[in-house]
């Protein structure tokens, strides 16, 4: 069976079309480096998004790299978690 | 295997044949009031079962429920059995019918199907876009690798087609409800459009009925309204196809939770869901009832 061990869902809050269409374009890659658990549907709608542990440093650095950031409530529990 | 369904678990999750067991047994203990018919065979050639309670007669007015298209959708084939259990034991005088969905084995947070074409690097088609209304289009992906490829054509796949050919077949299903998760919400047609379906008060009405049973369970909040309008345009889904067939209280769910934990409930929830959906089923069956057509 596949194991999930390390995987995230990110919860995200896109602000406007443009932000979504960035998550519609993980989508389409071939292969998917996302599984989408709610998909990019509208602004006012949380996507929620499952990302593979060997994906998620290249994926967190595509959403920051346009603006989609984590909470800092995240980043300090990660910096103490480092800590 | 087990022998009987008293010592099943109704607050766990189970595999597929431990469902399939589940069945067998059910069947024989309420073999007066349930039948297990086989409809059809999934790609991968598991057996398509539904669950028939009946008092007797034939193609009576029934209701349709499904609980598990999309496998990775866990607490819905546990709603599911439970809700199986709770109409036999209410033992009421309706004809209802209840598939369950083949879920996976090796991927446990699996969507779609498992089907597989020459030249096509990707697999699987989602169940809840290949049906005929509004086939194909927005908030369906004719990507193979999406997890919402709408497949070739409309009802390609052999889950589908198997499940259209049945209501077809019946030709007095009054009221469908699909049953997925998560979100807490109760939706109606059309998905695959903006435009209200002709009966949209009447629709908006029994939703809010619903909602308020289920809510007065554990006080769990749900919105509703079309699924358009609610969640996001989405074409090719069954209770389109179930409302342009002429079935006219065609609802789907989306149970527990709104994103805490998501497709992973935990299973301490089972029985707190199953609990409040079943008294918001119950509102949409007696509606039908008491409004025939």
């Amino acid at each position: 069976q596949m194991n999930f061990t390390g995987d995230q869902v990110l919860r995200i809050l896109a602000k406007n079309e443009k932000q979504l269409s960035l998550l519609r374009d993980l989508e389409g890659l071939k292969p998917q480096k996302v599984d989408f658990w709610r998909g990019p549907a509208r602004p006012s709608l949380p996507v929620d998004m499952r990302v593979p542990f060997s994906e998620l440093k290249d994926i967190k650095a595509y959403l920051e790299s346009h603006g989609l950031v984590l909470l800092d409530e995240e980043r300090e529990a990660m910096a103490k978690s480092r800590r | 295997l087990e022998r009987s369904t008293s010592s099943f678990s109704y607050s766990s999750y189970h595999t597929l044949e431990e469902i399939y067991t589940w069945i067998d047994n059910f069947v024989t203990e309420h073999s007066d009031i349930v039948s297990k018919l086989q409809i059809g065979h999934s790609f991968e050639n598991r057996s398509i079962l539904v669950l028939k309670f009946s008092t007797g007669g034939s193609r009576r007015p029934a209701i349709w429920i499904d609980s598990g298209i999309h496998s990775r959708e866990w607490i819905t084939h546990a709603t599911g059995i439970w809700i199986a259990r709770k109409v036999s034991m209410d033992r009421r005088g309706w004809d209802g019918v209840e598939v369950t969905c083949p879920a996976l084995f090796q991927n446990r947070l699996w969507r779609k199907n498992k089907s597989s074409r020459p030249g096509t690097f990707c697999i699987g088609v989602d169940l809840n876009r290949n049906w005929k209304s509004g086939f194909g289009g927005n908030g369906s992906n004719n990507n193979p690798c999406s997890e919402t490829y709408h497949g070739p054509s409309p009802q390609s796949e052999p889950e589908v087609a198997a499940v259209v050919d049945f209501i077809m077949s019946h030709g007095n299903v009054k009221a469908l409800i699909s049953i997925h998760s998560y979100s807490q919400m109760l939706m109606y047609p059309y998905g695959h459009s903006l435009e209200p379906v002709s009966n949209q008060e009447e629709l908006y009405h029994l939703a809010k009925d619903a909602v308020q049973a289920l809510y007065e369970v554990h006080g769990i909040e749900y919105i509703y309204g079309s699924i358009s309008t609610t969640l996001y345009v989405a074409s090719g889904i069954t209770v389109d196809w179930a409302y342009d067939s002429g079935i006219k209280y065609s609802f789907s769910f989306e149970l527990r939770d709104t994103g805490r934990y998501g497709f992973l409930l935990p299973a301490t929830q089972i029985i707190p869901t199953a609990q409040e959906t079943w008294m918001a089923i119950r509102t949409i069956m007696e509606h039908t009832l008491h409004h025939p057509y």
